[in-house]
């Protein structure tokens, strides 16, 4: 029981990560679509 | 663009959320401490599906505003190119007609559009002189000079004095291929006759004699002989071959009149 709950800790702490780089990269495109947006208008 | 950016992917009070460990002093110790094991796992997993799903959204939103993304560039770079397009017409369209129209040959006031004529005639100057005024019959006012890459000498710009009731045009330049000649390239028909036509000289071919001689312009000439003549010594003209043997001719012919 306690090594599955260390795997799970483990799996929840590489997706959080894997999230947190795609929350950025999100981020980042649009802030770049806006801005070429503002340019185009 | 429509999504939600408003994702968590940190539960910072997710470690709040599960069960405490409170010290057990009853001999039931190693039992809850299997339950609260269990009872964390649970909530790991649950933790774990709430933040794969995310991901996965997260996932596809990025897709999408990547996929809207590069569809705003590609259009973006299409407008550019056109623009630069349009830019390098304008330019171009603006260079032609500072070349050597300085208002457009063919239009009338009435605004319907004629297929404006062009030759060219030779006329024997000093190299001393530089006014680069030739006597062609007709008045001129000269509204421009500039000099290009292709001659050193210096190309003037010359419209009808009847200007603007007769829009012909005329640049003249000493000739890059024999600097004893001056070339006069006439834009436009004359609407009138040319005042000083009796004292004009100019070098033109007569093929009715088949002479390569400069032949004095008459006053009163036939007018459709004097189109079919520019016609002829126009399109001759623009055969390099021809103008090169004609300026031979002419020079060989003043050579002999000198010599006698």
């Amino acid at each position: 029981q306690d090594e599955s709950a260390s795997e799970l800790r483990e799996e929840l702490n590489r997706v959080n990560s894997e999230n947190k780089k795609l929350n950025e990269m999100l981020a980042t495109v649009h802030e770049n679509y806006c801005a070429l947006r503002h340019q185009l208008e | 663009m429509d999504y939600d950016l408003n994702t968590n992917p940190f539960d910072l009070h997710f470690s709040g959320k599960l069960p405490k460990r409170e010290p057990s002093d009853s001999g039931s110790e190693d039992v809850m401490r299997k339950w609260f094991v269990k009872d964390e796992t649970c909530m790991l997993q649950e933790e774990l599906t709430r933040v794969n799903s995310e991901n996965k959204k997260l996932t596809e939103t990025l897709a999408r505003v990547s996929e809207k993304y590069s569809e705003l560039q590609n259009l973006f770079k299409e407008l550019q190119s056109r623009e630069n397009v349009n830019f390098c017409n304008e330019r171009k369209r603006k260079q032609d007609r500072d070349e050597f129209v300085s208002s457009p040959i063919g239009i009338s006031c009435g605004g319907t559009v004629e297929k404006s004529t062009v030759s060219t005639a030779y006329f024997h100057a000093e190299k001393s002189d530089t006014s680069l005024t030739v006597k062609d019959g007709y008045q001129w006012r000269k509204y421009g000079q500039k000099i290009t890459r292709d001659n050193p000498s210096p190309r003037a710009y010359f419209r009808c004095s009847f200007s603007p009731s007769c829009l012909v045009k005329k640049k003249v330049q000493r000739s890059a291929e024999d600097p004893s000649f001056v070339v006069a390239t006439y834009e436009g028909t004359h609407n009138h006759p040319g005042p000083n036509a009796s004292v004009s000289r100019t070098v033109k071919l007569d093929l009715v004699q088949g002479g390569l001689e400069p032949v004095e312009e008459k006053k009163g000439r036939g007018t459709i002989q004097d189109v079919l003549v520019q016609q002829m010594a126009s399109s001759l003209t623009k055969d390099p071959k021809f103008t090169a043997a004609l300026a031979a001719a002419i020079s060989g012919r003043f050579i002999e009149q000198s010599r006698t």
